[in-house]
Protein backbone atom coordinates (compact mmCIF):
# COMPACT_ATOMS: atom_id res chain seq x y z
CA UNK A 1 0.00 0.00 0.00
CA UNK A 2 1.63 3.40 -1.11
CA UNK A 3 -0.46 6.49 -0.25
CA UNK A 4 1.87 10.17 -0.53
CA UNK A 5 0.02 13.05 0.66
CA UNK A 6 1.59 16.68 -0.83
CA UNK A 7 -0.09 19.88 0.32
CA UNK A 8 1.64 21.74 -1.95
CA UNK A 9 0.46 19.62 -4.93
CA UNK A 10 2.03 22.32 -7.47
CA UNK A 11 5.81 20.77 -6.83
CA UNK A 12 4.83 17.65 -8.46
CA UNK A 13 3.30 19.76 -11.66
CA UNK A 14 6.27 21.90 -12.13
CA UNK A 15 8.67 18.35 -11.61
CA UNK A 16 6.40 16.86 -14.42
CA UNK A 17 6.77 20.54 -16.80
CA UNK A 18 10.30 19.86 -16.08
CA UNK A 19 11.27 16.20 -16.88
CA UNK A 20 8.60 15.21 -19.36
CA UNK A 21 10.56 16.05 -22.56
CA UNK A 22 13.33 15.11 -21.73
CA UNK A 23 12.46 11.72 -20.96
CA UNK A 24 9.45 9.61 -22.14
CA UNK A 25 8.89 6.95 -19.66
CA UNK A 26 11.22 6.56 -15.97
CA UNK A 27 10.63 4.49 -13.16
CA UNK A 28 9.27 6.17 -10.21
CA UNK A 29 10.83 4.23 -7.15
CA UNK A 30 9.19 4.76 -3.84
CA UNK A 31 11.13 3.87 -0.38
CA UNK A 32 11.29 4.83 3.46
CA UNK A 33 13.30 7.83 2.49
CA UNK A 34 11.48 9.31 -0.66
CA UNK A 35 9.96 9.49 -3.67
CA UNK A 36 12.59 9.10 -6.29
CA UNK A 37 13.58 8.72 -9.99
CA UNK A 38 16.72 8.50 -12.19
CA UNK A 39 16.05 8.21 -15.55
CA UNK A 40 18.25 9.21 -18.46
CA UNK A 41 17.31 10.72 -22.42
CA UNK A 42 16.67 8.51 -25.29
CA UNK A 43 19.92 9.25 -26.85
CA UNK A 44 22.10 8.68 -23.02
CA UNK A 45 23.31 12.55 -22.93
CA UNK A 46 21.25 13.89 -19.99
CA UNK A 47 20.03 11.94 -16.86
CA UNK A 48 17.57 13.61 -14.28
CA UNK A 49 17.71 11.92 -11.25
CA UNK A 50 14.98 13.69 -8.92
CA UNK A 51 14.66 13.53 -4.65
CA UNK A 52 11.60 14.04 -2.80
CA UNK A 53 12.29 12.89 0.68
CA UNK A 54 9.61 11.23 2.72
CA UNK A 55 9.36 14.31 5.51
CA UNK A 56 8.17 16.77 3.19
CA UNK A 57 4.77 14.90 2.55
CA UNK A 58 2.05 15.88 4.91
CA UNK A 59 1.24 12.00 5.16
CA UNK A 60 3.74 9.60 3.86
CA UNK A 61 3.19 5.81 3.93
CA UNK A 62 4.94 3.16 1.59
CA UNK A 63 5.10 -0.09 2.83
CA UNK A 64 7.60 -1.62 0.85
CA UNK A 65 9.94 -0.21 -1.89
CA UNK A 66 7.69 -0.35 -4.87
CA UNK A 67 9.11 0.84 -8.24
CA UNK A 68 6.02 2.22 -10.86
CA UNK A 69 6.84 2.94 -14.26
CA UNK A 70 5.28 5.99 -15.68
CA UNK A 71 4.62 7.19 -19.05
CA UNK A 72 6.10 10.87 -18.15
CA UNK A 73 3.91 12.81 -20.71
CA UNK A 74 0.20 10.70 -19.88
CA UNK A 75 1.78 11.39 -15.88
CA UNK A 76 1.98 15.35 -17.01
CA UNK A 77 -1.23 15.58 -18.57
CA UNK A 78 -3.22 13.73 -15.27
CA UNK A 79 -1.28 16.58 -13.29
CA UNK A 80 -2.42 19.28 -15.78
CA UNK A 81 -5.43 18.90 -14.31
CA UNK A 82 -4.79 19.53 -10.70
CA UNK A 83 -5.23 22.98 -9.72
CA UNK A 84 -2.09 25.08 -8.83
CA UNK A 85 -3.65 25.35 -4.94
CA UNK A 86 -4.71 21.66 -4.64
CA UNK A 87 -3.27 19.03 -2.83
CA UNK A 88 -2.33 16.07 -4.43
CA UNK A 89 -2.42 12.56 -3.32
CA UNK A 90 -1.03 9.46 -4.77
CA UNK A 91 -2.51 5.83 -4.31
CA UNK A 92 -1.50 2.28 -5.02
CA UNK A 93 -2.37 -0.46 -3.81
CA UNK A 94 -0.27 -3.45 -3.78
CA UNK A 95 0.71 -5.90 -6.46
CA UNK A 96 -2.17 -3.39 -8.55
CA UNK A 97 -0.80 -2.14 -12.29
CA UNK A 98 -2.81 1.57 -11.83
CA UNK A 99 -1.55 4.42 -10.08
CA UNK A 100 -4.25 7.29 -8.97
CA UNK A 101 -3.82 10.70 -8.48
CA UNK A 102 -6.16 12.40 -5.99
CA UNK A 103 -6.35 16.37 -6.16
CA UNK A 104 -8.45 18.05 -3.35
CA UNK A 105 -9.11 21.67 -3.23
CA UNK A 106 -7.78 23.81 -0.43
CA UNK A 107 -10.90 24.35 0.45
CA UNK A 108 -12.33 20.38 0.50
CA UNK A 109 -15.25 21.54 -1.93
CA UNK A 110 -13.77 19.73 -4.84
CA UNK A 111 -11.82 16.01 -5.12
CA UNK A 112 -11.24 14.26 -8.35
CA UNK A 113 -9.12 11.05 -9.03
CA UNK A 114 -7.47 10.14 -12.07
CA UNK A 115 -6.43 6.80 -12.39
CA UNK A 116 -3.56 6.15 -14.64
CA UNK A 117 -2.01 2.56 -15.85
CA UNK A 118 1.61 1.64 -15.12
CA UNK A 119 4.05 0.66 -16.98
CA UNK A 120 6.81 -2.16 -17.35
CA UNK A 121 10.09 -0.39 -17.57
CA UNK A 122 13.03 -2.19 -17.96
CA UNK A 123 15.55 0.71 -16.52
CA UNK A 124 19.27 0.03 -15.64
CA UNK A 125 19.90 2.42 -12.26
CA UNK A 126 23.25 4.41 -12.86
CA UNK A 127 25.89 3.87 -10.10
CA UNK A 128 26.69 8.05 -10.32
CA UNK A 129 29.89 8.54 -8.60
CA UNK A 130 31.51 11.42 -6.19
CA UNK A 131 33.02 13.57 -7.99
CA UNK A 132 35.60 16.78 -7.35
CA UNK A 133 34.12 19.36 -9.04
CA UNK A 134 36.81 22.31 -10.12
CA UNK A 135 34.33 25.13 -9.97
CA UNK A 136 30.71 25.72 -8.56
CA UNK A 137 28.56 28.41 -9.63
CA UNK A 138 25.68 29.15 -7.87
CA UNK A 139 23.33 31.74 -9.26
CA UNK A 140 19.53 32.65 -10.15
CA UNK A 141 17.86 30.71 -11.75
CA UNK A 142 16.02 33.03 -14.58
CA UNK A 143 19.21 34.50 -15.27
CA UNK A 144 20.79 31.05 -16.15
CA UNK A 145 17.23 30.22 -18.12
CA UNK A 146 17.83 33.69 -19.66
CA UNK A 147 21.14 33.21 -20.82
CA UNK A 148 20.89 29.59 -22.02
CA UNK A 149 17.60 30.61 -23.94
CA UNK A 150 19.25 33.85 -25.54
CA UNK A 151 22.80 32.10 -26.84
CA UNK A 152 20.52 29.45 -28.50
CA UNK A 153 19.44 32.00 -30.78
CA UNK A 154 23.23 32.53 -32.08
CA UNK A 155 24.42 29.02 -31.58
CA UNK A 156 24.35 25.09 -30.74
CA UNK A 157 26.86 24.78 -28.53
CA UNK A 158 27.63 26.96 -24.84
CA UNK A 159 31.47 26.76 -24.13
CA UNK A 160 31.31 27.37 -19.78
CA UNK A 161 34.56 29.04 -18.60
CA UNK A 162 35.08 29.67 -15.00
CA UNK A 163 38.04 32.05 -14.16
CA UNK A 164 39.01 34.03 -11.38
CA UNK A 165 37.35 36.82 -13.34
CA UNK A 166 34.03 35.32 -13.21
CA UNK A 167 32.01 32.73 -15.33
CA UNK A 168 31.80 33.32 -19.43
CA UNK A 169 28.90 31.66 -21.49
CA UNK A 170 30.41 32.02 -24.88
CA UNK A 171 28.41 30.28 -28.54
CA UNK A 172 29.11 30.64 -31.77
CA UNK A 173 27.00 30.52 -34.82
CA UNK A 174 26.68 31.60 -38.55
CA UNK A 175 25.72 34.52 -37.46
CA UNK A 176 27.67 35.71 -35.44
CA UNK A 177 29.24 35.01 -31.47
CA UNK A 178 28.26 35.90 -28.29
CA UNK A 179 29.74 36.27 -24.60
CA UNK A 180 28.02 36.61 -22.01
CA UNK A 181 30.54 37.12 -18.71
CA UNK A 182 28.61 36.91 -15.09
CA UNK A 183 30.82 38.16 -12.40
CA UNK A 184 30.47 36.88 -8.87
CA UNK A 185 28.34 39.26 -6.58
CA UNK A 186 26.75 38.68 -3.55
CA UNK A 187 26.43 42.25 -2.56
CA UNK A 188 22.83 41.97 -3.20
CA UNK A 189 19.47 42.78 -0.90
CA UNK A 190 18.35 39.01 -1.23
CA UNK A 191 20.39 35.87 -0.77
CA UNK A 192 18.41 34.09 -3.88
CA UNK A 193 19.84 37.22 -6.25
CA UNK A 194 23.62 36.17 -5.04
CA UNK A 195 25.94 34.94 -7.53
CA UNK A 196 28.86 32.70 -5.88
CA UNK A 197 31.42 31.24 -7.62
CA UNK A 198 33.48 28.30 -5.34
CA UNK A 199 36.48 27.69 -8.03
CA UNK A 200 39.24 26.00 -6.76
CA UNK A 201 40.32 25.45 -10.43
CA UNK A 202 39.91 27.16 -13.87
CA UNK A 203 37.92 25.10 -16.05
CA UNK A 204 36.25 25.22 -19.13
CA UNK A 205 33.56 22.31 -21.12
CA UNK A 206 31.64 22.73 -24.09
CA UNK A 207 28.09 21.50 -23.72
CA UNK A 208 24.76 21.05 -26.21
CA UNK A 209 22.44 24.26 -25.38
CA UNK A 210 19.16 22.22 -26.44
CA UNK A 211 19.77 20.26 -23.17
CA UNK A 212 20.60 22.86 -20.94
CA UNK A 213 17.63 24.60 -21.88
CA UNK A 214 15.44 21.72 -21.36
CA UNK A 215 17.19 22.05 -17.41
CA UNK A 216 15.69 25.37 -17.21
CA UNK A 217 12.03 24.50 -17.22
CA UNK A 218 12.62 23.39 -13.94
CA UNK A 219 13.21 27.03 -13.20
CA UNK A 220 10.30 27.29 -11.05
CA UNK A 221 10.79 24.63 -8.37
CA UNK A 222 13.89 27.17 -7.41
CA UNK A 223 15.13 30.86 -7.12
CA UNK A 224 18.72 30.04 -7.47
CA UNK A 225 20.34 27.05 -9.68
CA UNK A 226 23.78 25.26 -8.85
CA UNK A 227 26.26 24.51 -11.81
CA UNK A 228 29.19 22.02 -10.74
CA UNK A 229 31.72 21.68 -13.26
CA UNK A 230 34.65 19.49 -13.65
CA UNK A 231 37.11 19.08 -16.67
CA UNK A 232 35.78 16.40 -18.72
CA UNK A 233 32.89 14.87 -16.71
CA UNK A 234 28.97 15.74 -17.04
CA UNK A 235 28.32 18.84 -15.62
CA UNK A 236 25.72 18.79 -12.85
CA UNK A 237 22.68 21.65 -12.69
CA UNK A 238 20.33 21.53 -9.39
CA UNK A 239 17.30 22.88 -8.61
CA UNK A 240 16.57 22.42 -4.61
CA UNK A 241 13.43 22.05 -4.07
CA UNK A 242 12.85 23.72 -0.76
CA UNK A 243 12.41 21.08 2.05
CA UNK A 244 11.69 18.13 -0.13
CA UNK A 245 14.96 17.53 -1.97
CA UNK A 246 15.99 18.13 -5.52
CA UNK A 247 15.74 17.52 -9.36
CA UNK A 248 19.29 17.19 -10.71
CA UNK A 249 20.48 16.72 -14.60
CA UNK A 250 23.77 15.52 -15.54
CA UNK A 251 24.97 16.45 -18.87
CA UNK A 252 28.15 14.98 -20.87
CA UNK A 253 30.14 17.88 -22.65
CA UNK A 254 31.00 18.07 -25.90
CA UNK A 255 34.74 16.56 -26.76
CA UNK A 256 36.60 17.93 -29.09
CA UNK A 257 38.12 16.05 -31.77
CA UNK B 1 34.41 20.14 -34.52
CA UNK B 2 33.79 18.63 -31.31
CA UNK B 3 31.71 15.18 -30.49
CA UNK B 4 28.82 14.71 -28.06
CA UNK B 5 29.96 12.26 -25.61
CA UNK B 6 27.58 10.12 -24.02
CA UNK B 7 26.88 9.17 -19.87
CA UNK B 8 27.51 5.14 -20.23
CA UNK B 9 31.25 5.69 -19.43
CA UNK B 10 30.66 8.54 -16.81
CA UNK B 11 28.09 6.08 -14.67
CA UNK B 12 28.47 2.63 -14.03
CA UNK B 13 25.32 0.02 -13.61
CA UNK B 14 24.55 -0.17 -10.37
Amino acid sequence: MLELRLVQGSLLKKVLESIKDLVNDANFDCSATGFSLQAMDSSHVALVALLLRSEGFEHYRCDRNISMGMNLGNMAKMLKCAGNDDIITLKADDGSDTVTFMFESPTQDKIADFEMRLMDIDSEHLGIPEAEYHAILIMPSAEFARICKDLSSIGDTVVISVTKEGVKFSTRGDIGTANVVCRQNTTVDKPEEATVIEMPEPVSLTFALRYLNSFTKATPLSNTVTISLSSEIPVVVEYKIAEMGYIRFYLAPKIEE
Amino acid sequence: SSRQSTLDKFFQNS
